[in-house]
């Protein structure tokens, strides 16, 4: 079972698009794929067409409450979700008086299994669902939206990645960065492209997420590109990044 | 001297273009203007230009360790800056300790006199760097990005400002929810803003902010769209905006 975190701290990069599409596509290819929403905004819950259950959700999977069958939501053939709630924001005050907070969501996730992959989408800060995000996962995938702003933080989340390596999870690696919403037509995507593959070489995925419409309008109809629209580009570069991933290149 | 927050824990939604871009309308109206940069991220610094000075900024303004003129940066005519640093997230933790910690902004600001508006950029979350900015703000913009996601976050927002308005400022108001990246070209763009007018009708600014690449464009050059591209679709609708707020309609 891979555990990976989909994570940057900028806000609207594509964490939720990549965390609901890439699951879907490692779904449709056979492998049974679990999306944990621990971002308190609960946009992978409403994406993948789920209500918030105020009753039994992520807050209270976390903190002992209730165990993963009771929260665990089919969303389609091999993909299920562990949805999201706004009171996640409560709980940022509760744990910070539990000893070894930070290791809450992995002792958590030990006692989910048949599963081939987990994928966490996070929130645009480096608090604390991040912080629980990266010390439970395997490996982080890093949306990188192709415009000016979004590079600048990359170097703090790069830094922060390694400080939880260093203290918490020893094996979490740089699965990726992914070039999110590239616009051939425009200037600015092509620099973009060019300064992160020069700065991160090997570590840069080779696909690429193109700006399409289409994977902004899924959301509002509750579906992932693959219900929505599933021969657009948008699915067609989703599919290739999850090759990718399957192929283990990285 | 009025202060206004932009907030929304949305990311992605437009907070620091618009901070950079009114502050810059306003002052080309003549206005003496103030941009706050409380935000880790530093978006809004590197927007107009100025590179992260490590020994003078808005942190060691907040403790009250430099006084505002030894913080300040002049960026252009009538616009001023408190550039940001991504030492605050230390700060983070540190306030937890100060009594009544929510008004340490607004306290500091007192010492701040001879503008006719401070505009703060605030982080994408709901976290103590918004709560400072909106205990010490007479007013909040509220951008919301035309897509489904950003509709979904507003209603906790609008909660959050309520409760600060109850505890620690009585006298926040919104000023005005600001419709940002609308293309015409598209239908959901229509959608969000038809929904958005239905629901908060008049509290809905008139001036929409269309999606313009001269607007994602401009911070690569540290400029705001008023020197980058000062006839465009996204300096006209920045300069409209100002028009609105000056002519006091909200
Ligand atoms: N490749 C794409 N093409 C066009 N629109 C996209 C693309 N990817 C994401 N979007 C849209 O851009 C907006 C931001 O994406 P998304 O919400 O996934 O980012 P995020 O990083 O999760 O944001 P947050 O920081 O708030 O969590 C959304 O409205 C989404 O529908
Ligand atoms: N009207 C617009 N048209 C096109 N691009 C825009 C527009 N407004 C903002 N952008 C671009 O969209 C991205 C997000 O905008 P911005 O960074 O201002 O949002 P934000 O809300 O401040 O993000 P964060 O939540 O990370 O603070 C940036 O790359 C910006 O250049
Ligand atoms: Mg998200
Ligand atoms: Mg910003």
């Amino acid at each position: 079972m891979e555990k990976i975190a989909i994570a940057n701290q900028k806000g609207g990069v594509g964490k939720t698009t990549t965390a609901v599409n890439l699951a879907h596509a490692l779904a449709e290819a056979g492998k049974r794929v679990l999306v944990l929403d621990i971002d308190p905004q609960l946009n992978a819950t409403s994406g993948l067409g789920v209500e918030e259950r105020k009753e039994s959700n992520i807050y209270h999977f976390l903190i002992g409450e209730k165990d993963f069958n009771e929260v665990s939501v089919m969303v389609d053939n091999n993909l299920y979700l562990v949805p999201g709630t706004k009171d996640l924001a409560g709980l940022q005050v509760e744990i910070a008086y539990i000893d070894r907070w930070q290791t809450l969501l992995r002792k958590r996730l030990k006692t989910v299994k048949d599963f081939d992959f987990v994928v966490f989408d996070t929130p645009p800060s480096i608090g604390p669902f991040t912080i629980l995000s990266l010390v439970a996962a395997d490996s982080v995938i890093i949306p990188v939206q192709c415009e000016y702003y979004a590079l600048e933080g990359l170097s703090q989340l790069i830094k922060t990645i390694k400080m939880v390596k260093d203290s918490f999870n020893p094996s979490l690696k740089i699965k990726g960065l992914l070039l999110t919403m590239y616009d051939r037509r425009v200037n600015l995507s092509r620099q973009v492209e060019e300064e992160v593959r020069r700065y991160f070489g090997r570590k840069v995925f080779r696909s690429v997420i193109p700006r399409s419409i289409r994977l902004a309008e899924a959301p509002s109809f509750g579906m992932t590109i693959f219900r929505y629209a599933p021969h657009s580009a948008g699915s067609e570069s989703y599919r290739e990044l999850a090759r990718e991933i399957l192929n283990g290149k990285n």
